[in-house]
């Protein structure tokens, strides 16, 4: 140990693991580790203790630059889209976010534009009378373009503060149904003028096929924000490193389980640790 | 994918005898990064690729194979030994009703699998009852009568508008005395989504096994699940001793390395795949092709 200079391989392929068991994927982790390599050696870093420190902060900050804040509009309803892959809390996530603004004394419409799945239409109308939010909705099997239009109708005659729109889950390699999903946006938009947020939801326990499903909603909606789930679960989530890294769209929210509160902004500091812990 | 990172490696070593040591440690490497690209957990990597290793080493030259070529058959051969050799049937046995039970994390697919369950088994002539046990999510109840409608198959739930405090467990026995009463010979049973670290949830899974007695345990997971696969997989053969795995949404594009990490350490036959949102979209899984699907 005297005459040891820096920190040992073993040392590094430590901290390797533990970003690979995080869902951080290879690429990130090799780019990530090869600038604490940098650092180590710029800092003459010889303590394993250390080493975890110094990445910790690597990652604060490269975390840190991004802007979370939820996007709102001055004049008329805030609209935010709702998206996102089959069972990643899509409905439920509206349900929490609902709550969460009607609290705060905001008007909130949701517009039910899942008219795909069984009983998805009765999911979201359950969290909207919880909520005390009113439910625009059609038949089931009716074209979600023309509710999320109607939801937008609904709540700019009712002068509500905020518009939530519910999607059906869909997988990004299903062209088709992308393509409905740039359709559901361009018609929402028609009477929207724009989307304040375009929300992208996403499995705290998802491995590195996130990141095609980033770039892809990303590709047919321009994605503005992610909201992570599950993370109340031991999956880290940590794919989310490589999503902001490769396409700059960062978290703004994560779900911590399955009632109504269990929604909170994302907190960087909280997410880096956890992915040590 | 693999054949990208074989090609180049497989190249320099062409036209080589025998394979050194380190020649099968180059081509190991770029399998172990194909492996952790497509999700298999890394503990499960590292015990996967000593056993790749061992068999290379000491291989015999192949006739028809370079040597490269040859430790990629050993990978293939392994990946398909350990996902099943070959596909793994229900066994129902000769339990009147018989009961299969589903479990997994929130929103892997288990009340849609339910739902193709019972299509698949009235299709081969038995006559399923669906339950629904899932009294927390909102619309859970609605969602698979929705289903059991589609299919023509009856289902078991709470009164809607009962006891707000009906007990999962409860339901899930009850539905035993209704299937002998309406003559079913197959009994479904739809459970809440749980996540492995909800130590009363897991408590209530094990409690629903233990009322229901089932023939087949399914666990439900996600093909995009990650590294967490291990830790899951262990955490719900521990609470209700699975049978066998539904691995579903295998219609997207993730590699679903999670199929290797879950038959590794549970040693527990993947016996179905689930390929859509349809309820014909239910297929009897394939070893072979989810083998070269992971490794890309
Ligand atoms: N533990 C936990 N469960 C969650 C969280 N968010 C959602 N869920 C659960 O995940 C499951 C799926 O949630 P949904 O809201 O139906 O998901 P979805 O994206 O709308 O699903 P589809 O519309 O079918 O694509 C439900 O059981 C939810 O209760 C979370 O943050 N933590
Ligand atoms: N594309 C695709 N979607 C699927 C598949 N299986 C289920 N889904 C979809 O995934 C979502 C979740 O399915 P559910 O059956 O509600 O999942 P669950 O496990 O019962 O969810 P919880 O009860 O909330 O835990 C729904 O949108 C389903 O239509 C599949 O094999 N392929
Ligand atoms: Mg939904
Ligand atoms: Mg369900």
């Amino acid at each position: 140990a005297l005459f040891r200079r820096g920190l040992d391989e073993a040392a590094f392929e430590e901290l390797e693991e533990r970003l690979i068991s995080a869902d951080v994927g290879v690429e990130a982790t090799m780019e990530i580790i090869e600038g604490l390599r940098e650092r180590v050696r710029a800092e003459g870093v010889t303590d394993p203790e250390q080493a975890l420190a110094l990445l910790k902060e690597i990652l604060r900050l490269e975390l840190g630059v991004a802007d979370r804040t939820l996007a709102r509009r001055e004049e008329g309803p805030t609209t935010w889209l709702i998206t996102g892959v089959n069972g990643t809390g899509k409905t439920t996530s509206i349900g929490k976010l609902a709550a969460r603004h009607a609290r705060d004394g905001e008007t909130v419409v949701l517009a039910a534009a899942d008219t795909f799945r069984a009983a998805a239409i009765e999911q979201l109308s359950s969290w909207g009378e919880r909520a005390g939010a009113r439910v625009v909705k059609q038949a089931e099997g009716a074209d979600p373009a023309a509710v999320a239009y109607d939801g937008w109708q609904a709540a700019s005659a009712a002068d509500a503060d905020l518009l939530l729109v519910d999607t059906a889950g869909r997988l990004q390699s299903k062209r088709a149904l992308m393509e409905e999903l740039s359709k559901v946006k361009r018609v929402l938009e028609k009477g929207a003028g724009h989307t304040d947020e375009v929300l992208l939801v996403l499995d705290a326990t998802t491995g590195q096929n996130g990141i095609s499903q980033a770039q892809a909603f990303q590709e047919a909606v321009d994605v503005s924000g992610v909201i992570l789930t599950k993370l109340d679960g031991t999956a880290r989530g940590g794919i989310v490193i490589a999503i902001q890294r490769q396409l700059g769209i960062p978290v703004k929210l994560v779900g911590l389980g399955e009632t109504v509160d269990d929604l909170a902004d994302f907190d960087v500091d909280a997410f880096v640790e956890a992915l040590f812990a | 994918a693999l054949s990208d990172r074989l090609e180049a490696v497989l190249d320099r070593l062409k036209g080589r005898g025998t394979l050194s040591e380190s020649d099968v440690d180059e081509v190991l490497r770029e399998i172990r990064l194909a492996l952790l690209e497509a999700d298999v957990n890394f503990k499960v990597v590292k015990t996967f690729v000593a056993r790749v290793r061992e068999r290379a080493i000491g291989a015999e030259v192949s006739e028809a194979l370079n040597p490269g070529q040859q430790v990629v058959k050993i990978v293939n051969e392994e990946l398909t030994g350990v996902l099943g050799d070959q596909s793994a049937p229900l066994e129902l046995g000769s339990a009147s009703p018989a009961v299969i039970m589903l479990a997994g994390l929130q929103g892997s697919g288990k009340t849609t699998a339910a739902g193709k369950l019972a299509a698949h088994l009235k299709k081969k002539g038995r006559t399923p009852l669906l339950v629904a046990a899932d009294l927390q999510r909102p619309a859970a109840v609605d969602q698979l009568k929705v289903l059991g409608a589609r299919v023509d198959v009856p289902v078991h739930a709470p009164e809607p508008g009962g006891d707000p405090d009906a007990d999962p467990v409860a339901v899930a026995a009850g539905a035993l005395k209704e299937a002998t009463r309406v003559g079913a010979g197959v009994v479904i049973v739809d459970t809440a989504g749980r996540t492995n670290v909800d130590d009363a949830m897991m408590e209530q899974a094990t409690a629903i096994k233990r009322a229901v007695d089932p023939v087949e345990t399914l666990f439900v997971i996600d093909a995009m699940i990650g590294q967490e696969a291990v830790t899951v997989a262990k955490a719900f053969q521990e609470a209700v001793d699975f049978t066998g795995v539904i691995l579903s949404k295998l219609d997207g594009d993730a590699r679903g390395g999670a199929a290797l990490s879950v038959a590794e350490v549970t040693g527990r036959p993947i016996k179905f795949a689930s390929t859509g949102e349809r309820l014909d979209e239910f297929e009897a899984f394939h070893p072979d092709r989810m083998a070269s699907r992971i490794l890309g």
